[in-house]
């Protein structure tokens, strides 16, 4: 799930 | 981060310095789309309210200032400093044929029914969009400055290093992440009109000009 990593990219 | 990434970040860095030259030293916006700019620090106000609730890295914070607080700076120099040099009769493209949608989009596509990750959502189909003022006003005009055009070519080159870095992320870490793909890939399609008269004219030492 890619929201669990917070979205890091800017 | 990988170089793709990195090298696009700094292209969207250099994209804003760029600008800001621009209207500083030239003392006009001229050609500048106050809706276009205006919608970016939409997009950063909305993606980046999570700085307040987590912390990826001093460079993500320090970025994510920074594309705040320039964007909002370029707002305050086309609207109070250089304020008799805007046009807005010919940057007339309707925001809300952008806006409506990607609220749209936001509800249907995103990660989570709370208010971050709907902004969040919100933010990437904004941002996607985004240029289509400033593109509007310049199939308008026809023509563009030159320092103008290295503005847009930097703003789509980010956008076009983002792609080898999702190829990239995808074979290192399995990471993928749809929705900023998607809306990545629309954006970078955007400019690829922009690109070909850029690599054609500009980079040949003629000035931007469409075909009448």
């Amino acid at each position: 799930d890619p929201s669990s990593q917070s979205h890091d990219e800017l | 981060m990988n170089i793709f990434r990195f090298f696009g970040d700094l292209s969207h860095l250099a994209s804003i310095f760029i600008l800001i030259h621009k209207i500083t030293t030239t003392r006009s916006c001229r050609g500048i789309s106050f809706k276009t700019q205006a919608l970016y620090v939409t997009v950063f106000v909305t993606r980046y309210l999570d700085l307040f609730t987590s912390y990826v890295s001093l460079y993500n914070t320090v970025m994510k200032i920074f594309f705040i607080a320039s964007s909002c700076y370029i707002l305050y120099l086309m609207r109070v400093r250089y304020r008799p040099t805007n046009d807005p009769s010919i940057d007339t493209f309707r925001l809300e044929y952008l806006v409506g949608p990607c609220v749209v989009l936001a509800l249907i596509f995103n990660y989570g029914y709370n208010p971050t990750e709907l902004l969040w959502s919100f933010s990437i189909f904004l941002e996607s969009v985004a240029i289509l003022p400033q593109l509007f006003m310049l199939q308008r005009t026809g023509e563009a400055e030159t320092i103008t055009t290295h503005y847009l070519a930097a703003l789509g080159a980010y956008r076009a290093l983002y792609i080898p870095n999702w190829i990239y992320r995808y074979f290192s870490e399995g990471y993928v992440d749809p929705i900023s793909v998607t809306a990545g890939l629309v954006q970078t399609g955007l400019y690829l009109d922009f690109f070909y008269v850029y690599f054609t004219k500009v980079l040949q030492g003629q000035k931007f000009e469409l075909p009448a």
